[in-house]
């Protein structure tokens, strides 16, 4: 899980059975102590693989939508709720925005980007190096450390400051910092239940093949059967990229879903599985 | 597929906020302690952190 704070804008990403929406009040108040008002909210994920055990309010996405809309003050008057489908029943997009003002791109520049990328089956040969050996008397930094570099993940931005953890026995998290950008990845390798996400955010101004390069990196340290990618964006353009990238490496795009929302602009959900699937 | 097991798909919010702040910090000024009651609430902590001029963050357990 990550947490990332800038002096506007903050950004909390959990797994498991965390209750993320309960941080909104208490974030609410302490940002009202420093004469901050909210203008804008954003929450997105994708389908659990265990519904079933998540907690209050994540039992469903009604019940989500509903605490959202609690926990929002009222003057955020410009909200939608969407699932995006996809033809993979257990990958859905569930995306909830709310804003103060109607007009796209006002609280997010328009040329950036932001891509969640969610992958299920990864290769299992791969997925065994985010364990660790037992006893290996290391830290979860040290472990850490040692898991970006025989990963590749070291080496999907090769300019950023990385920042990672590995959990014992298993699972790791990185969050990377590149100037004012960061990306992040966190990953549940066991059998079974295998899981492992990336996120990054960019500029459509950006050499063109750069977020080509990244998501190819990315999705090469894990191979996964399925992945879904998410963009959210001011315009559509970004997304054709998305394929470009993936088909030649072997995955196929299975389904495509576009939709827009107030402020923040289009969300483009995109599946891909591997063609031998 | 495994009956039960660790939920790997996340959950993210982004919260967007407005505001006259002359020395720009915003909410890079909250204390520690205020960050680890919000993770309080939602049942986590940190475990690494690292932050640049831009922003900080912070890995954060499970």
């Amino acid at each position: 899980s990550s947490l990332f704070v800038y002096p506007t804008k903050i950004i909390i990403k959990t797994c498991g059975t965390t209750q993320l929406l309960k941080s909104i009040r208490p974030l609410l108040n302490y940002a009202c102590d420093l004469g901050l008002i909210l203008c804008g909210c954003r929450y997105t994920r994708g389908s659990f693989i265990f519904p079933n055990s998540q907690p209050y309010p994540h039992t469903s996405f009604r019940e989500e939508v509903m605490y959202l809309e609690e926990s929002l003050p009222s003057h955020l008057c410009y909200r939608k709720a969407t699932v995006m489908p996809s033809k993979l029943s257990s990958h859905s997009w569930h995306v909830f925005t709310a804003s103060d003002d109607e007009e796209s791109h006002s609280h997010m520049p328009e040329e950036s980007y932001t891509i969640e990328v969610c992958m299920t089956e990864l290769d299992h040969v791969l997925a065994r190096k985010f364990f660790r050996r037992p006893n290996d008397g290391k830290s979860g930094d040290s472990a850490g450390k040692e898991m970006t570099e025989i990963t590749g993940i070291g080496e999907i931005n090769p300019n950023a400051i990385i920042c990672d953890f590995a959990f014992d026995p298993c699972g790791y998290s990185m969050n990377s910092l590149d100037g004012d950008r960061y990306s992040t990845i966190h990953v549940t390798p066991e059998d079974g239940f295998s899981y492992a996400s990336f996120e990054c955010v960019g500029s459509i101004y950006d050499h063109r093949n750069n977020l080509v390069e990244v998501l190819k990196k990315a999705a090469l340290v894990f191979r996964p059967a399925t992945m879904s990618v998410s963009i959210t964006c001011a315009e559509h353009e970004v997304w054709t990229r998305v394929a470009a990238a993936l088909e030649p490496l072997g995955w196929k795009c299975r389904s495509c879903a576009v939709d827009e929302f107030p402020t923040i602009g289009n969300v483009i959900f995109q599946t891909f599985t591997t063609r031998r699937k | 597929m495994a009956v039960s097991g660790f939920e790997g798909f996340e959950k993210r919010l982004e919260l967007q906020f407005s505001g006259d702040d002359p020395a720009g910090l915003g909410l890079r000024q909250l204390e520690f302690e205020s960050l680890e009651k919000v993770l309080h609430a939602v049942q986590c902590t940190v475990v690494s952190a690292v932050g640049n001029q831009y922003f900080d963050s912070y890995v954060l357990s499970e």
